[in-house]
């Protein structure tokens, strides 16, 4: 299963 | 005060029409160094980032007396920037504490100034830390090459598989009516700069993207001859265009992981 990552989980809140 | 006069509105008008249908509104971070813009898109897949630097030739005059925010909806913004000529000059204008943005056109031979403004926006985002690392591999190849190949690729399915060793780079899809692969080897022969393919490889990677994404990013394609993908096993792939005299437009976007 492949699944679409989110841009959130690799880079944190600033 | 804030006033930043660009030389080309074509340069405004390609950055606007390549990131107006993915991202809806954009803060304009804007400071003594430069204008700066961060972004995800509604589905926090992909992540775009402007940098506009002051010291470049681009704009003609800059002046930015405290760091300020505009918040603007994009799909009005290009609508305005429509309004200008592609030769025209335009200067951005904003007091220190802005409601409103202020778009002024000047035609070459300064026979028609135009002034338009537009109400700005609260837009409440978090900006997000992106940090300088080195990837295991960056691939550089003419703008509209990659467009080519993300666009005869999403033909056949929804993601493709970017390859990278140290021969070339591929770029595979596979769906349910068919399949389809793309080697691109790299150029020593080639006159031109902007017409070569190089690859610049630490380690070999090979990652799935969605194609939706990186098509999307290609309306950029001619705000720049060249684009650079730096891919790291199960990180985000960075498509970045370089903009002449004025800084780059890069978009991040995270990978398809085998869960």
């Amino acid at each position: 299963m492949i699944g679409q990552q989110k841009i959130s989980s690799f880079f944190r809140v600033a | 005060m804030f006033e930043a006069k660009m030389l080309q509105s074509s340069v405004l008008k390609k950055i606007i029409e390549s990131l107006k249908d993915l991202f809806a509104d954009a803060n304009f971070d804007c400071s003594s160094s430069g204008i700066t813009l961060q972004d995800m898109d509604s589905s926090h897949v992909a992540l775009c980032y402007l940098k506009l630097r002051s010291d470049e030739e681009g704009f003609e005059d800059y002046r930015c007396d405290r760091n300020i925010t505009l918040g603007v909806n994009l799909g009005l913004m290009s609508k305005i920037l429509k309004c200008a000529g592609n030769d025209d000059v335009v200067t951005l204008r904003a007091e220190d504490e802005p409601n409103i943005l202020t778009f002024i056109f000047d035609s070459k031979n300064s026979e028609r100034v135009s002034k338009y403004d537009i109400k700005l926006m609260e837009i409440d985002s978090e900006l997000l830390g992106i940090p300088d690392t080195d990837y295991s591999c960056v691939v550089k190849m003419p703008s509209h090459e990659f467009q080519r190949i993300c666009s005869n690729l999403s033909q056949l399915g929804d993601s493709v598989t970017i390859d990278c060793h140290k021969e070339g780079v591929d770029f595979k899809v596979a769906g349910e009516q068919g399949s389809g692969a793309i080697k691109l080897k790299q150029t020593t022969s080639v006159d031109k700069e902007e017409d070569q393919v190089t690859v610049q490889l630490n380690e070999p990677v090979t990652q799935s993207f969605a194609l939706k994404f990186l098509c999307a990013f290609t309306k950029a394609t001619s705000l720049s001859d060249t684009v650079n993908l730096s891919l790291t096993q199960d990180t985000p792939v960075v498509v970045e265009y370089p903009i002449a005299q004025h800084g780059y437009l890069r978009f991040y976007l995270a990978p398809k992981i085998e869960e």
